[in-house]
């Protein structure tokens, strides 16, 4: 199924 | 010392409409270039940025940089108090301020209403943006268009497929109770009183949460136009840009991917 995915999966800390 | 006057309340009434919806506290990093934040909401779906850059004051001064712990509910509380004509200073110690100060005045300057915000110690991410994204696909609507397709769609469901095709976008929703879906061709005369733009490198189809669609329409007053920028796998790009390079609104949100 579709699963929703995170924002900090994408960018990384600084 | 930090000192920032706004002629009109109305700017960071709308901004903060914009962002207090999806973030609870942040801080707000002053620097001589100005006023911005970011942060993401709490399940980390999507991450808010905002800037109000030095030329969108009527004064300005920020002798070293300085960071505002501001609960978003509490600002927003002693903003209702400025009327939308009235001028806003904000004022602060750059040397561990534990409160701010804000000061709205009218028009004829004879009601002047001071307010003290206490600041908070926020321990936050700051999250590394990649700069000039290489977007497979950009569209530029009028912000009212964009209000309407996404506070329609998101009543049918939360799941949004936005397609981007040549002069073409698709947004679809399916939901519970059944599902549905707009076309938004590109307008075709550069007179058009509200243009649509597309331009597509590669066509582009992804999945998004209705509800943080829906949410973003909370910064439609800030702009007349609004941005969409799609990269296949990463998170969408919304911008809302404040008049004369003043300043901007920035979401981005993690996309829904098929497991």
């Amino acid at each position: 199924g579709v699963q929703q995915t995170r924002i900090d999966e994408f960018f990384k800390p600084h | 010392m930090f000192e920032a006057k706004l002629t009109e309340s109305t700017t960071i009434k709308r901004v903060l409409d914009a962002i207090k919806d999806l973030i609870q506290q942040a801080n707000f990093d002053c620097s001589a270039d100005g006023l911005s934040l970011q942060a993401m909401d709490t399940p980390h779906v999507c991450l808010t940025t905002m800037t109000l850059r030095s030329q969108a004051f009527e004064v300005y001064r920020c002798d070293r940089p300085l960071s505002m712990g501001i609960n978003l509910s509490s600002i927003s509380k002693i903003l209702k108090c400025a009327a939308s004509k009235d001028s806003v200073k904000i004022v602060a110690d750059d040397e561990g301020a534990d409160c701010a100060e804000f000061i709205f005045e009218n028009e004829s300057a004879d009601r002047i209403a001071h307010f003290e915000l206490k600041l908070m110690d926020i321990d936050s991410e700051h999250l590394s943006i990649p700069e000039d994204s290489d977007y497979q696909a950009i569209i530029s609507m009028p912000s009212a268009e964009y209000r309407r397709i996404f506070s329609d769609l998101s009543i049918i469901g939360d799941t949004i497929t936005i397609e981007i095709n040549k002069n073409t976008a698709c947004f679809s929703v399916e939901g519970d109770i059944g599902n549905g879906s707009l076309n938004l061709a590109q307008t075709d005369s550069a007179d058009e009183k509200n243009p649509v733009t597309i331009n597509v490198k590669e066509p582009v189809k992804m999945t998004f949460p209705g509800k943080y669609l829906n949410t973003f329409t909370k910064a439609v007053p800030i702009s007349e136009f609004v941005t969409l920028c799609l990269t296949d796998g990463n998170p969408l790009a919304i911008e809302f840009s404040l008049p004369d390079e003043a300043g901007f609104v920035r979401y981005f949100l993690a996309p829904k991917i098929d497991q």
